[in-house]
């Protein structure tokens, strides 16, 4: 096990417990920057961590980014350890993400999906929905999609009332005590203002709606600021990533978290399907994170840039 | 530990609407364990071994396009662990 975040290993895959101690590491080594916060537990109990990235105020206009929904998109959380790192690292060198954090907090949700990383600690590819234990009605399958369980379009087309499907949204919106718990968290925090959930694979930058063909109000500017920050994450590797809003993009799919964050008044909600595109899929060989990790970054910081220069 | 040997990802590029119906009905069947990672088309789909046969003889019999993505997952991850181990 590293000592610290600087001898920790960024380059490989790891299981939940370790991912909670780097956490802990960072607010043990920086803890005026960070602070962490349990904002609930999943249906095996297991904690929900928040990290709080902040320089002071009192609640600042703030960004969220959550990895790790889905709990074989394993690149996602490896990135998500990466960011963390990489905002300390970054504030007071990068001048982009010094003025974002002196001006605004962000929380990073590294691991929103732990029962599915934890259970099995063997890193299967099963794994994308939650752990329910309580048996769905006629059927012995257990889980549900948590990016199917939000309210917004909840239950529509795109996702499924088969319990025994990937895309199971749940007996009623809000019913996964992993999904309850970012939205109390949300709601009660008021004054978020860029929401950005990833995922893998794809290699996609998408914006609301899935559930509905109607185009989001803002999608103009949203369209745009996605150009911009896929063409800063092309700069580094070259990797080519589409965009546009889930429906046009992918598929309809209903009940997904950043249609529900925008229709709460959140305007810069974001998905990303990180690497690759089909190649290795979810098993993305590790020497692949730090890579995907620091293309990924630039693109968030022309979110967090635009979010921060473009106040609402 | 589970053991993914045998199982194979397939890439599936179906031509229309209709022959993507027809890859649905294959999640229905729950006998085929199939673990679909990706309903953008194409399509993408851990096969288990015991499902290898009907699966690929379903899709030959409607004409949908399918390759292999990942011939055997459970090597890839050997691999993987092995280059991870190392590199540590």
């Amino acid at each position: 096990p590293a000592g610290n975040t600087d001898s920790f290993d960024y380059t490989n895959y790891h299981t939940l417990s370790q991912i909670y101690s780097f956490q802990d590491m960072l607010v043990v080594e920086n803890p005026k920057l960070v602070s962490k916060t349990v904002i609930g537990h999943s249906v095996e109990g297991r904690p929900l961590n928040v990290l709080k990235f902040s320089t002071g105020g009192s609640n600042r206009p703030a960004i969220w980014i959550d990895t790790g929904i889905h709990a074989r998109e394993w690149v996602t959380q490896a990135s998500g350890i990466v960011f963390a790192k990489k905002i300390l690292t970054e504030y007071g060198t990068d001048s982009v993400l010094t003025e974002i954090l002196n001006r605004m907090d962000i929380f990073l949700e590294m691991v929103v999906n732990p029962d599915g990383s934890g259970t099995h600690n063997q890193r299967t590819t099963e794994k994308k929905k939650n752990i329910k234990q309580k048996q769905n009605e006629d059927s012995s399958c257990v889980g549900v999609d948590l990016n199917r369980n939000w309210n917004a379009g909840f239950g529509g087309r795109g996702s499924s009332n088969n319990p025994c499907t990937e895309t199971y949204h749940g007996t009623r919106a809000h019913s996964e005590p992993e999904v309850k718990s970012i939205v109390k968290f949300v709601r009660s925090h008021g004054n978020i203002k860029a929401f950005i959930s990833i995922h893998s694979y794809s290699q996609m930058l998408l914006y609301p709606y899935g559930y509905t063909r109607n185009p989001a109000k803002d999608q103009a500017e949203l369209d745009q600021v996605a150009q911009k920050a896929v063409t800063a994450l092309a700069s580094l590797y070259g990797t080519n990533y589409r965009y546009g809003s889930i429906i046009k993009t992918i598929y309809q799919s209903s009940g997904g978290s950043i249609d529900w964050t925008y229709k709460k008044g959140i305007k810069y909600s974001y998905t990303f399907e990180l690497r690759d595109t089909g190649h290795f899929g979810f098993i993305l060989p590790a020497n692949q994170i730090v890579p995907t990790a620091n293309e990924t970054w630039l693109a968030l910081k022309v979110i967090m840039d635009h979010t921060l220069k473009n106040p609402y | 530990k589970e053991d993914f040997r045998g199982h194979q990802v397939f890439r599936i590029v179906p031509k229309d609407d209709v022959q993507l119906a027809l890859v649905r009905v294959m999640e229905d069947i729950l006998d085929l364990e199939l673990d679909f990672w990706s309903w953008v088309t194409p399509v993408d789909v851990r096969v288990p071994s015991h499902s290898l046969q009907v699966v690929k003889s379903y899709m030959e019999r409607h004409s949908i396009k399918y390759f292999t993505m990942i011939k055997d997952l459970q090597a890839l991850l050997d691999e993987e662990r092995r280059q991870m181990k190392s590199a540590a």
